[in-house]
């Protein structure tokens, strides 16, 4: 249990 | 031109305190509706973001929408020649590539002026939409700095666990393993001192304890922090600056490889 995906997979580049 | 001037420049200092081991430089983004930052780690898993709004300075001054990037290194050692009661005075002039400083004593006599180069810093900007999320907590700071020094002795991570019955952290390595639960306050003379547990739906959530503690740094600039959980999603901590103005940290979940 290590995985940290980056912000961007979570929120847009607008 | 763009002028703000913040009477109690302590904030700024804790404010600054709060971000440097995450961020190294900073875009201040200046509008007429106040200032924004939103800064992200090397490792793109965290991001700090603060709003202040116009009306924490006096005076505030922006004609025009404009982007000043700084490197928190020279902002800190900047802003530690101010002392905790001085006020601080920011200005950036049109098409030139500094940034001025002016403390100020109460009683006036001491004025000290800095001045620090601007930097083109390629910031990636996220939109973070208005999300409901599954559990809002609110506790007081001083209380979550303490789990997360606590938790972080047994292990790299944490796990937030949110019922009905209240919440629980927990951590466990190599050593052993540890639970802290905390209930909804009944009956508490500082509303400060209240922990208040609103929860929409039971969530379950690990974080890297080694975030958590950088974004802890941000305690000395608010009483309170709320932890915002949602399932599979980043949390959301926030410290309130004032009335005017938050800090707000955004984490990445641990998830099943």
């Amino acid at each position: 249990k290590n995985l940290q995906k980056p912000l961007l997979l979570y929120y847009d580049d607008p | 031109m763009f002028e703000a001037r913040l009477i109690q420049g302590s904030v700024l200092k804790k404010m600054i305190d709060a971000i440097k081991d995450i961020v190294t430089d900073i875009n201040l983004d200046c509008s007429s509706t106040g200032i924004s930052v939103q800064a992200m780690d090397s490792g793109h898993v965290c991001l700090v973001l603060i709003e202040l709004g116009s009306d924490g300075f006096e005076p505030y001054r922006c004609d025009r929408n404009i982007t000043l990037g700084l490197g928190l290194k020279a902002l800190s050692v900047v802003v530690r020649c101010a002392n905790n009661d001085d006020s601080i005075t920011i200005k950036a002039q049109e098409g030139t590539d500094n940034i001025n400083f002016v403390f100020e004593s109460p009683n006036g006599e001491k004025t000290s002026q800095f001045e620090i180069k601007l930097m083109d810093i390629d910031s990636e900007h996220l939109g973070i939409p208005d999300t409901e999320y599954d559990s809002v907590v609110k506790m007081p700071s001083h209380e979550f700095q303490r789990i997360c020094r606590d938790m972080s002795q047994l292990g790299d991570s944490i796990v937030v666990a949110c019922t009905k019955d209240g919440i629980q952290f927990s951590a466990s390595g190599d050593m052993g393993s540890g639970k802290i639960n905390l209930r909804q306050s009944s009956l508490v003379d500082k509303e400060e001192d209240q922990i208040n547990i609103e929860l929409n739906d039971p969530v379950h959530l690990t974080f890297a304890l080694r975030y958590l503690n950088y974004f802890t740094k941000a305690t000395p600039l608010s009483p309170t922090v709320t932890l915002s959980l949602k399932a599979e999603s980043p949390l959301c901590v926030t410290y309130p600056i004032g009335d005017f103005g938050s800090m707000k940290f955004f984490l990445a979940p641990k998830i099943d490889d």
